[in-house]
């Protein structure tokens, strides 16, 4: 199936959820599988396509718990597309040049559905740490700050709530993204600050619990985060 | 060029390895 195709089937299957899954999950397999010049012909128009059905998704409000899961399995399957189209300089930069791209990912950080979760962590992380003249770390910084306030929520509530799941790699995940906004802030009184907010929320605890967990996905991002607050201190 | 294919499998790695955060 062509690029083009996906982006009409995307528009015909708007309406039906089981459709609209499977069809997302050829789009993942497709996107991941072809070289760059298919994903460039998917291109922004694919783009923006993803991105306005995930925040259809995340706008809906389905009382029906059935309805409810086919939307979240069909939000992650976006996540999963996204990151496929990202694979690549030019879908990091369509995506990064998108208004709402990095806002969309930090509304997936919905502890509810882990897996997507976890997946949206290790983008956002990833967009983080990337070389590029726009300071990244500071916009996904932004996005995760006004999410909060329009939720009236603290902006790292989301992390705290995944640091609380009993799923690993979620735990792993949401450390992976504080590790990613400590590390990348350039001030080390800014670093510091960031730190001590998610301590004061509710990390401190979860971090003991996670010294007794034998993971080494887990330790590695423990480790990650006991240096850098060390080095910090020290520099102090 | 094929070698920029992967880029962001490349910063996952790093991400889960450790190696991403390691000071130069």
């Amino acid at each position: 199936k062509s690029a083009v195709m996906y982006i009409q089937e995307i528009k015909m299957e708007y309406r039906d959820p089981q459709q609209l899954l499977t069809c997302l999950e050829s789009l993942r397999v497709s996107l991941n599988n072809n070289p760059v010049s298919w994903v460039q012909n998917f291109g922004d128009e694919g783009l923006m396509l993803l991105l306005s059905l995930l925040k259809r998704l995340q706008d809906e409000k389905d009382e029906n718990s059935q309805a409810r899961n086919m939307g979240y399995k069909c939000q992650h399957e976006i996540i999963r597309c996204l990151k496929a189209f990202m694979n690549n300089m030019y879908g990091i930069k369509s995506m990064l040049g998108t208004e709402d791209g990095i806002r969309l990912l930090v509304r997936a950080l919905n502890y509810k559905v882990p897996n997507m979760m976890v997946d949206a962590a290790k983008l956002l992380s990833a967009i983080c740490i990337l070389d590029h003249p726009d300071n990244l770390h500071d916009r996904v910084l932004e996005a995760i700050t006004e999410e909060a306030e329009k939720q009236d929520a603290e902006r790292f509530q989301p992390l705290i709530d995944g640091m609380q799941s009993n799923q690993i790699a979620l735990k792993s995940g949401c450390m992976q993204l504080i590790n990613a906004l400590i590390s990348r802030a350039e001030e080390l009184d800014f670093r510091i600050h960031i730190r001590s907010e998610l301590l004061r929320l509710g990390l401190r605890q979860h971090l003991s619990e996670i010294r007794r967990i034998e993971n080494e996905e887990l330790q590695v991002q423990l480790n990650v985060f006991d240096e850098q607050a060390e080095d910090d201190s020290d520099d102090l | 060029g094929g070698e920029e294919i992967g880029i962001m499998d490349g910063l996952l790695e790093a991400l889960q390895s450790g190696a991403a955060f390691r000071r130069k």
